[in-house]
């Protein structure tokens, strides 16, 4: 469902050129989950981005559904993001003004959808956040920032949820209930990549995959570190 | 060196009061590392808060080198807060236009400090970053920023220093990296305190406290959930 082919990003930041991803090939299937593992500034969120064509690579291939996204105009990425994928961010990015439950929407109001409010609160409240939906981003605890940003990846149904982090503020319980979700989504064919340091998260994954300085190795079946 | 008296802090959001510390008693003394462990949106963070002079609490005493921080006005919390306290936030906050290494002196620039800078690029160094001196934020990764921020927190050498999820967006090496920078730290007699989901802190720290719906019990000896 999502795939990154000969896949080359570099960034030139503090006056050089840093090669985040270096010659990257990778695929999520429909159902599957992935985790991906690696130390601190190895390019993870980078493969991340690239996936979900919230970045466009210095060089080779994304598909999406098939299609080649790299050769897509700006608005048509944006559009087969918007149709196809679901992103936790690493540092979540809400909407400081908008309660929870209207950052949990906000994906919706591109196009008429009667039950998306409906659909917001249930996940809210699955994820442990019943009795928050009308807090606001600075009312809300770390790890309550991250269930709304968890939330708001899964409302539009989306084909692959990207996920940077997603138990990183969340004590063990609150994780584990994160994670039961995910296994419930995944459970009707969503894709599921999930970087994480958290080896609980990596022991509910299907395979884990682990990339050092830009370059991927597969991990799958040891223990990831 | 930093103290909580009966202290009680309640909040005002999406529409009802929530109860975030409900009297809480709690000391930190030189050079001793306490971690504080406990649910997502138990009061970890508003305790780290009310600790560091951020924030006023509803009720009860904080205590700094001797003094009552409650009765102070707030320019002396703030001046307090500067001389005593180092603060690694749980989103960092750092500054987007300015340089790792310029966001790391930042703390240092209400006073004549002309050795600031070398002990900012040493303390980039030693957190790993020592070849990310002149990038910006949106130029790091997340746990490079993590890692710019904690920089930031020891860089005028304070009594104490507060941490709110240091390691959370960091693999086992590198925080296993930062935890031997605490611990050079403590060795020096400041005292830290580090709220924390992970395991590996906790087994660091000299104690460990836990709280749940705003109340601390101790937890110390026994494994940190
Ligand atoms: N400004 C606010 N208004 C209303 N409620 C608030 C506000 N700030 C925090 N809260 C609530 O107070 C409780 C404690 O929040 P706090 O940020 O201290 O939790 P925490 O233990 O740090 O959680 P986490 O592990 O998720 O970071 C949470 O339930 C949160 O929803
Ligand atoms: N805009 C940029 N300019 C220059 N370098 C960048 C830029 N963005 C990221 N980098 C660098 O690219 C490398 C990969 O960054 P990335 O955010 O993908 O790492 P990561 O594996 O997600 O790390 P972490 O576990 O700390 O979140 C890092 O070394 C970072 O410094
Ligand atoms: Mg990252
Ligand atoms: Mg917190």
């Amino acid at each position: 469902s999502l795939e990154l082919r000969n896949t080359v990003k570099e960034y030139d930041g503090g006056g050089e050129t840093v090669r985040a991803l270096a010659d990257v090939d990778f695929s999520v299937a429909p159902g599957e989950f992935v985790a991906v593992v690696g130390p601190s500034g190895s390019g993870k969120s980078t493969m991340l981005n690239t996936l979900g064509l919230l970045d466009v690579p210095t060089s080779g291939t994304v598909r999406v559904a098939g299609r080649d996204a790299t050769t897509m105009t700006d608005p048509e990425r944006t559009r087969a993001r918007r149709e196809y994928v679901g992103f936790v961010f690493q540092q979540f990015y809400l909407i400081g003004n908008l309660t929870a439950l209207e950052n949990v929407t906000l994906p919706t109001v591109y196009h008429d959808d009667p039950d998306a409010e409906e659909r917001a609160r249930t996940l809210l409240d699955r994820v442990g956040l019943g009795d928050r939906h009308d807090h606001t981003p600075d009312e809300l605890s770390g790890g309550q920032k991250q269930r709304v940003a968890i939330a708001r990846a899964l409302v539009n149904g989306p084909d692959v949820v990207l996920a940077d982090e997603p138990t990183g503020n969340l004590d063990r319980d609150t994780g584990e209930q994160v994670l039961g979700e995910f296994a419930q989504v995944t459970e009707r064919g969503v894709g599921l990549v999930a970087v994480t340091h958290d080896p609980q998260v990596a022991e509910f994954a299907d395979r884990t995959v682990r990339i050092v300085d830009g370059r991927l190795t597969e991990a799958s079946g040891e223990a990831a570190n």
